[in-house]
């Protein structure tokens, strides 16, 4: 199964993020 | 004796022909796994290979609803207080179940796979961070994530899939965040509200031994319900990488609405083992059953005469959760 988040936001939102990293619910995606 | 045993070896052959074909394909498959991993020690970039057209309709054909609805029914099987144990130990050592985690630890609760399959967490296992904007809905691993470009979204690097097919075509009701529009470069920038804004977007996989429901990412409401039935293919990262627009294919159910920045939108997707999904405050919604055709869709909106807001979600409320089968 898969989540997929859609999303508008300013130019300046960041994910904090690495591709196939690990997460757990709760944890930051990205912020402004 | 002699017609016996020519039937009977007549009878072994398709067998014997499944097995070696099936038995070289794995082989082939594990061979060209291992040559990648090789390949990405050394920091070569791996080519995409995507599946061909034939392919994936062959992939398509396999009954992979009926399979799922069948793994449900299986799993819903409540087993003996004696056999809990040992079945639930099997899950949990073969796909690395940290059941320390677990609101209740004593396997003997779980009546059968699909209950374990839906436990719930300890509150404290998952504090919920408060100085970011958008949190992790769920636990997993991200494939992908980044700007939306050319209405073209990223499933996993390189391989991407149309945003009009995944979120469907645009409606003219006054809930929808867009309006009517023709053409696909045009819906994002409808799905775009704000001057300058953009439209990101994040992929996370949940593998079998994750917790398996998901919360909302952030504040926003919810005011529109968009159920796809649909194929359940595998969604795995390897699955992702093979099968272009693999989530346009795949049962899904899109909730979207807005948030302080203009839309938002949760999209779950199923697969095979995990054919249905459950959202906690849409009672009429029914995924994997065999009343909905592949290929249509369902909509229903939350704002009603008496609500015209929608469903207000707060930053990590309990949103939904995914079940075997």
């Amino acid at each position: 199964s898969t989540i997929v988040l859609i999303f508008e936001a300013p130019k300046n939102f960041n994910f904090h993020l690495k591709p196939g990293q690990k997460i757990r619910f709760g944890e930051a995606l990205g912020s402004l | 004796l002699h017609a016996a045993l020519v039937v009977r070896t007549f009878r072994l052959r398709p067998f014997h022909f499944l097995l070696a074909t099936g038995g070289g394909y794995a082989g082939y498959r594990q061979y060209e796994k291992y040559k990648e991993e090789q390949l990405e020690k050394m920091g070569i970039e791996i080519p995409i290979k995507l599946a061909s057209e034939w392919e994936v309709s062959l992939y398509k054909s396999v009954p992979t609803r009926l399979l799922s609805r069948a793994w449900g029914r299986l799993n819903q099987v409540e087993l003996p207080t004696w056999l809990r144990k040992p079945v639930y130990s099997l899950y949990i050592w073969t796909f690395g179940v940290n059941m320390k985690e677990a609101a209740v630890e004593d396997l003997h609760h779980y009546r059968n796979l699909s209950e374990f399959f839906r436990r719930k967490l300890k509150p404290q296992s998952r504090p919920v961070c408060c100085y970011h904007s958008v949190i992790s809905p769920s636990d997993g691993k991200i494939l992908n994530f980044g700007q939306v470009k050319n209405c073209e979204v990223e499933q996993v690097k390189g391989v991407t899939y149309s945003l009009e097919s995944f979120l469907g075509p645009c409606t003219s009701t006054e809930d929808m965040q867009f309006s009517q529009t023709s053409s696909c470069s045009s819906l994002q920038n409808q799905l775009v509200t704000k001057e300058g804004n953009e439209l990101y977007h994040c992929v996370i996989y949940l593998a079998p031994g994750d917790y398996h429901c998901f919360h909302s990412p952030t504040d926003w409401r919810v005011s529109h319900r968009r159920h796809f039935p649909g194929s359940l293919m595998s969604v795995n990262p390897g699955v992702a990488r093979w099968i272009k627009e693999l989530f346009c294919h795949n049962e899904r159910v899109v909730l979207s609405g807005d948030w302080k920045h203009g839309f938002f939108s949760l999209t779950a997707v199923g697969a095979t083992n995990v054919g249905s999904i459950r959202i906690y405050f849409d009672r009429d919604l029914r995924t994997n059953s065999p009343c909905y055709s592949k290929g249509s869709y369902n909509d229903f909106s939350f704002i009603t005469n008496n609500n015209k807001e929608g469903i207000p979600m707060r930053k990590g409320e309990h949103l939904g959760e995914f079940n075997l089968g």
